[in-house]
């Protein structure tokens, strides 16, 4: 464990806390993309199928289990829940999501580390948690504007993502033979696929006004 | 080895 990989867990510890405190405490997921919570409930159920067979460390278990318990949380809330159901706005969050899934499942049919049941499952989650964000970024341009706590988990989620970059950068140079060449690209895919999003929530933290994305 | 591409990572 290195403070970038720690500070990566925390950031995207702070990412899901944040949207799920939002729902549980103004009951409301307006400019929430269900679509994005459902892919990245997949991408973890995928990605922790070991949970019970491999254990590394009580940190590891633990925060896989935060992890998929939040991701859970937040979609019942939003498909379930009476009143945060009905502040769902299901007709601007229209992203074919189930399209994202196929391409990552033949991607990762193709490419991957070692072709067996869990690995190609972990690798497919690396795809699809690259390509998840895409959902609620159409949302947030449809909707033309974000309120804070949205913005504040998209914010942190990016950020998760750049730190994991400075550990893999960190454990490259600092552990012999440690080359992922799969989830490295996956990982900066994912965090390029943010930059136009920090872009402007920088210029608008910079001027003081509304966060406004370009149409 | 095998710990080596154990999937210590979230």
């Amino acid at each position: 464990m290195n403070i970038f990989r720690l500070a990566g867990d925390m950031t995207h510890l702070a990412s899901v806390l944040v949207l799920l405190l939002k729902i549980h405490t103004i009951k409301s997921c307006a400019g929430v993309s269900l679509k994005t919570q459902e892919l990245y409930a997949i991408v973890f159920a995928t990605r922790y199928l070991d949970i019970l067979t491999s254990f590394v460390s009580i940190y590891n278990t633990l925060m896989k289990l935060i992890f998929l318990g939040s991701s859970f949380s937040i979609v019942w809330y939003m498909k379930y829940h009476k009143t945060v159901r009905r502040t769902y706005d299901r007709d601007q969050d229209t992203f074919r999501h189930w399209f994202l899934m196929l391409p990552c499942l033949l991607l990762a049919l193709l490419i991957h580390e070692k072709f067996t049941f869990f690995e190609v499952l972990w690798t497919f989650s690396l795809y699809l948690e690259a390509v998840a964000i895409l959902p609620q970024l159409v949302l947030l341009q449809r909707t033309r504007n974000i309120d804070n706590l949205t913005g504040q988990y998209i914010f942190l989620l990016g950020g998760y993502r750049g730190f994991y970059i400075l550990n893999w950068i960190y454990r490259y140079f600092t552990e012999p033979h440690y080359v992922h060449w799969i989830t490295w690209i996956a990982g900066l895919v994912q965090t390029l696929l943010y930059a136009d999003f920090f872009y402007y929530y920088f210029l608008s933290w910079k001027n003081n006004k509304k966060l406004q994305l370009p149409a | 080895g095998a710990d080596s591409n154990k999937k210590d990572e979230l």
